[in-house]
């Protein structure tokens, strides 16, 4: 459907850093890849320094395929969040 | 601020860890700074600390100095707003005052056109800032929020502040609660807002156990505005009126008396001074009484010199107006409008704002969010209150005090409240104590600041615990709590197996792919090592008990024994098993168990405390009993 085609932004996180060597950009790319994504246009962030994860613009369906992949510890929409 | 740290018992002159303070890094996650005001100058302050392995993002007439000492900005979207600065100078003013709240310089004779006049100063003046700019004119993105946590923790901040929230969402969906996690996992204390959605219960945000969740209290000092009509009366609300009128008496009008009916609206709609609603050729030269707390924006357009607003929604704070206004009780607001009504040609004067002092702070402002914890109901949130009321701090001169169309005041230092006060007061407290106690974890940290809190009553915050916590924060003394609740991610990964989570998620979380949710470690939300106690049930007839299994670690005196002293909660009876901790060394951790046991009275919380006393420290935490919707 049209919705399921609309792609929006989703925060992929992923927990902590792997050991060892490590490129944040590579395997997220990869990942986006698997799912079926334009991965070089989708990819908005990576997380690297701290913990594992990035931003991607997903449709619905790679939403759910990367919310079901090894790794992977939730998926999530970017909302807003206001001042207090 | 000019008065909080005062009114805290936490005087200028305070005793200060000179050397380890000027090693803090607080990192302020937040609207960035204006970096030329006088809060923070590095005068006087030495090289950057080793451990710092951030940098400064300089376009745009930006530059970090040895108190600012990095600074970065986010905007994932890329799409810069209407006098949004791409750099991390702030264009809003939030950042610059919650900054200078944790870690401003002192700054003498700091006030808003005379208001709140004193030396404006944070908890850690010899501390570092590190600013993050996350947030903008239209809000805060979660993937910018994560970012800068990512940042902020490799650049080896000791203390993250964000006051920042929305709803409250399941822990790894929410970027607050996963943020501050990876901080807690790298020895950082998050302190974080407990959101502006008060007094309406379950509206308390940013609910993990990991983090310090902050509510807001009134100081000492009040903002009032006068109103003064013909017939001599006056009447005091509760504004932050910098203007001085400078004729005697103006015409005063009521709001729903001067539609504007070219454009349809009608009296009931002027009466609110809504947008567009008020006639400009007969408001022009007026005050104009309005029946409903507003911006003030469309009395301005409208021409007139002043509005007086009535209603009964926020009388415990001060707001500030783009004209001279003031903000009355439904009383006040009723013998002004009864004087229009019955005099020919009624007229009033507005004054400028005048300080008094409130005899009944501290107490929790109406706004700030309250508990339960819709998350996880048997952890007690907020954890404590701060200062968040009329608070002075510094402000960006890139916006005006109110930042509405029409206000032309542009000032270094303004007045504001929101629990976005109150935590960089949390903040600041915390970077105090650690500046003391270096090598604290984030959950020791907290402990202290909570058992050391001064206990706040339920005679005038009706929500108890779910108002204020563990009470009301007091940097002095938790400098030397006596004992601490400590934990680390261990005992959080236990909590959160008893909470549900699976074992794939917390071996990625955790990074340690040996751990798991065996039954050994499964710990039930009473057992992770909180320094709060709270007790729900499903039913104000179901009959509850629950073992709740502590350890605490001595960091007082070496040898000391400890007694417990227990106030149940109404209809509760608690056991302390043992009831005398002996210690004989610093840092001697001691297991004991709390069993409350009984029936929660409906629709209100049941309080009461257990506090263990050595004759020296004495380290309280709340016990609270409730019916859980």
């Amino acid at each position: 459907s049209e919705s399921d085609q609309k792609a929006n932004t989703y925060i992929v996180y992923m927990g902590d850093l792997p050991k060892g060597d490590f490129s944040a950009s590579s395997l997220h790319t990869s990942m986006l890849q698997q799912v079926g994504s334009r991965a070089s246009e989708s990819l908005i962030r990576s997380y690297k320094r701290s913990f594992n994860g990035f931003v991607a613009k997903l449709t619905e369906e790679e939403r759910k395929k990367l919310a079901s992949m090894e790794g992977v510890v939730s998926v999530f929409p970017n909302e807003k969040k206001k001042l207090h | 601020t000019t008065r909080s740290w005062d009114f805290m018992g936490f005087p200028q002159g305070v005793r200060r860890a000179a050397g380890p303070e000027s090693d803090i890094i607080v990192g302020m996650l937040d609207t960035g700074v204006w970096p030329e005001s006088e809060s923070f100058s590095d005068e006087g302050f030495g090289p950057l600390p080793s451990k710092w392995k951030g940098s400064c993002q300089s376009p745009a007439n930006f530059t970090c100095n040895n108190k600012i000492i990095g600074a970065k900005y986010y905007k994932s979207d890329g799409d810069f707003g209407q006098g949004e600065i791409d750099s991390p100078r702030d264009s809003e003013g939030h950042g610059s005052h919650t900054a200078s709240t944790a870690a401003g310089r002192l700054v003498s004779d700091a006030n808003l056109f005379g208001l709140g006049s004193g030396t404006a100063r944070g908890a850690v003046p010899g501390a570092r800032i590190a600013v993050y700019k996350i947030c903008w004119s239209g809000g805060c993105s979660e993937a910018d929020i994560l970012a800068a946590f990512d940042d902020a923790i490799a650049d080896g901040v000791d203390i993250i502040s964000l006051s920042v929230g929305g709803g409250a969402l399941d822990y790894f969906e929410d970027s607050i609660a996963i943020g501050a996690f990876h901080s807690m996992k790298n020895g950082i204390l998050t302190s974080n807002s407990g959101g502006n959605s008060g007094p309406d219960p379950e509206t308390i945000s940013n609910v993990s156990p990991w983090s310090l969740t902050v509510a807001a209290s009134t100081i000492d000092r009040k903002f009032v505005a006068k109103v003064k009509l013909d017939n001599s009366k006056a009447y005091e609300g509760m504004a932050i009126n910098t203007f001085i009128l400078n004729q005697s008496m103006y015409p005063l009008v009521y709001g729903g008396d001067v539609p504007n009916t070219r454009q349809g609206f009608t009296r009931e709609e002027s009466r609110y001074c809504i947008f567009g609603s008020l006639d400009k050729t007969l408001v022009n030269g007026t005050i104009v009484l309005c029946d409903a707390l507003a911006t003030g924006e469309e009395p301005l357009n409208a021409g007139a010199v002043g509005t007086v607003m009535q209603d009964d929604r926020y009388l415990d704070l001060a707001f500030s107006f783009p004209l001279p206004a003031t903000y009355l009780n439904l009383s006040d607001g009723g013998e002004v409008y009864n004087y229009i009504n019955t005099t020919s040609e009624p007229t009033a004067i507005i004054e400028k704002s005048t300080e008094i002092k409130d005899e009944l702070a501290p107490f929790v402002v109406s706004f700030s969010s309250r508990g339960p914890n819709t998350i996880t109901s048997d952890i007690l949130k907020p954890d404590l209150t701060a200062p968040g009321v009329d608070i002075l701090a510094a402000w960006s001169l890139a916006t005006t005090v109110t930042g509405d169309e029409g206000d032309t005041r542009v000032v270094p230092y303004n007045i504001i409240s929101g629990t976005s006060m109150s935590c960089p007061h949390a903040t600041g407290a915390a970077a105090y104590v650690k500046s003391f106690n270096p090598t604290w974890s984030p959950a020791a940290i907290k402990s202290a600041l909570m058992t050391t809190a001064s206990p706040m009553t339920a005679a005038i915050n009706n929500d108890a615990e779910f108002a204020y916590g563990a009470g009301h924060i007091d940097p002095v003394k938790a400098v030397n709590p006596g004992l601490v609740y400590d934990a680390g991610e261990a005992d959080y990964v236990k909590f959160l197996c008893g909470q549900g989570y699976s074992d794939k998620s917390l071996r990625l979380v955790t990074g340690d792919n040996s751990s798991f949710c065996s039954e050994s470690n499964n710990a039930t939300v009473w057992d992770l090592n909180y320094p709060s106690f709270a007790i729900s049930s499903s039913s104000k007839t179901e009959s509850v008990t629950r073992v709740f299994h502590r350890t605490v670690t001595n960091v007082g005196s070496p040898v000391s024994v400890y007694k417990a002293t227990v106030v149940a909660p109404p209809g509760f009876t608690v056991v302390v098993e043992p009831s005398v901790l002996s210690f004989k060394a610093m840092g001697q951790k001691l297991a004991f168990a709390v069993t409350v046991s009984g029936v929660a009275a409906s629709g209100s919380v049941g309080s009461g405390s257990l506090v263990w006393d050595d004759g020296v420290s004495q380290v309280r935490s709340p016990i609270v009993a409730f019916v859980a919707s």
